[in-house]
């Protein structure tokens, strides 16, 4: 599988909503600092299931796009459309279909996953992305500042890495 | 169970060992259990860049270490590949030369699976497939696709 | 005693906010304690970038956190003059304007206090009145003073 | 006060006696990875009194050069020659002179520090240091991928920078 199709509003920095075509092969996201680089990889993560205390935002409310005058929107959504065509979701979906979307809409009290516009729990997601080993913290996923974090651990926690992957 | 723990802690000291030749032009890598008998010690890394004596991870460089976590990053697809790659400015610590390595290293990876890379750094984006790029208008994040003039490949 | 921890806060609140509209070319940013009216409390750090809202810390980006931690260190010398800044590699989350901003600012610097920078970014080193190259030969480092050409300044 | 020259021997990865000379003014050092440029901040802050931990070693054995071929050297020397121009380390001089020079030798199980080539004690190094604030923990020197961590302190730890510069 690969990504195929972010789409983000009201998430973050942006108030606009934005749908970027993914493809296979080497993609560089490039901007100027503060411009919203890292808030693409948030939303991706955001999407996956995880806490808003892992998005650098302390709580779910700050995750809500605020403009520079201060007025909060009252909802967030973040879509990621999967290539399917090998079929590895089909598991868990009714029936085959090349792409699988799964997404999530936030407000300042609720949190909504959705697969294929059907709402769902989050451990559904949880399921379905683990079809493809896709998970929020999974290995192949180096936020920010973080890249020599693997080789800081404890040796035992390090050893967790080759559980996980075995 | 504990077959399959030290094939893939096998398989992954050896492409680790690989990539770190990649990266570094030279030297050698591996992965060992702290007491090999005692299946659930922890796990040492230990590197030795060409021309240098092995040492202790913590003595290693900035970009030495980085390039040692990129390398051990990419060879744990050897126990599960990975669905696609995700690096946010994995590159801040390198210089021109790593950083064109790194590059290179990527685009071979990227024919096998998705890699979509944050980076400020000329050397690594002329290598890119494609590249987007962010601006802020209005306190407002807004994403466009870029045109890669003379690109590296 | 309390008088002059006070003043200090104050004078280093005003001097953060002077470097930190000049890194960012606008915004604000001061020093506040948690509890305004207990001395012993923790102290505050608040940022604006211009043409945002003011934001807790941790939202802000990799670069924006490097500039505002970067203009603080600055304005601590308003309690203690800084006999020197030894900096290693402070710049590597920065973009290129910012980089040359804060060229610029440590050019000012550099005027009344000695300013060491170690970079890999071509925006700084070209601000330099001095450039020294380690090189590693048969695994011992050397140093080279190294002639800028076509100096920044 | 600023730096006027750092002469390494032994110490980390110079192998080769190296003199550096400093001048006030904005100087820029440069490299590839892995060459030496944060040995040669380490150098400085070990004569400063820093213990070994926090200079990237175990144990002080790991200080001292070590060939590729794996061979160690008996021993370390760093001095560092302060500008004393304006007379800012008159006070605990015997008398006036317009440069002082600290440095510190090392070998596997000792540590020596010298005032003007006199033996003497760390303490001595730390008052003498102290005239013209300086220590090797100040906030006017940031190790690399430490330039955040001061926004990362608690605000207690935070406020803690402030009493220091009152
Ligand atoms: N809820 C929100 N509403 C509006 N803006 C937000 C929100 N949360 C974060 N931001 C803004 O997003 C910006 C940070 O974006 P991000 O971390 O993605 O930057 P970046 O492009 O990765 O920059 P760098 O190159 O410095 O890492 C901050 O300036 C912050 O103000
Ligand atoms: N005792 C020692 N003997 C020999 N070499 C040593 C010793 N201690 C450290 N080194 C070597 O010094 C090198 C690291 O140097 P340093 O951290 O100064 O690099 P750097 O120039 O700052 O690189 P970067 O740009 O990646 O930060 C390591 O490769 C390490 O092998
Ligand atoms: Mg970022
Ligand atoms: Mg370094």
């Amino acid at each position: 599988t690969y990504i195929k199709r972010l789409t983000i509003a009201g998430f973050k920095s942006f108030g606009k909503k934005t749908s970027i075509p993914f493809y296979p092969g080497f993609t560089a996201i490039v901007g100027e600092n503060g411009t919203g680089k890292s808030n693409i990889l948030d939303a991706i993560t955001f999407v996956m299931g995880y806490r808003s205390r892992a998005l650098r935002a302390g709580k779910i409310e700050h995750l809500l796009y605020t403009s520079p005058k201060g007025e909060t929107v009252p909802e967030a959504e973040v879509s990621l459309v999967l290539d399917n065509s090998s079929g590895t979701f089909d598991e868990l979906l009714p029936s085959h279909t090349d792409e699988v979307m799964i997404s999530r809409r936030i407000t300042a009290s609720s949190s909504t996953y959705r697969i294929m516009g059907k709402v769902t729990a989050a451990g559904d997601v949880e399921k379905l992305l683990s079809l493809a080993d896709i998970e929020p913290g999974g290995y192949y996923i180096v936020e920010q500042g973080m890249v020599t974090e693997v080789l800081e651990r404890s040796p035992r926690r390090r050893r967790e890495l080759i559980e996980e992957v075995a | 169970k504990k077959e399959k723990f030290l094939a893939t802690l096998k398989a992954v000291s050896v492409e680790l060992d690989r990539r770190f030749k990649q990266l570094f032009g030279g030297g050698e890598a591996k992965l060992s259990l702290e007491a090999p008998g005692d299946l659930s010690s922890g796990l040492l890394i230990q590197a030795r860049p060409p021309g240098k004596e092995p040492k202790l991870l913590d003595a290693l460089s900035g970009g030495e270490k980085t390039l040692v976590a990129i390398a051990f990053v990419l060879a744990l697809s050897e126990g599960k590949p990975a669905p696609f790659y995700l690096f946010d400015e994995v590159d801040a610590a390198l210089d021109k030369p790593n950083s064109e390595r790194l590059a290179g290293l990527l685009r071979e990876i990227a024919r096998e699976a998705q890699v979509i890379v944050i980076s400020h750094n000329e050397e690594l984006i002329r290598h890119a497939d494609r590249v987007y790029g962010v601006t802020m208008r209005n306190g407002s994040s807004r994403v466009l696709a870029l045109e890669l003039v003379g690109n590296a490949h």
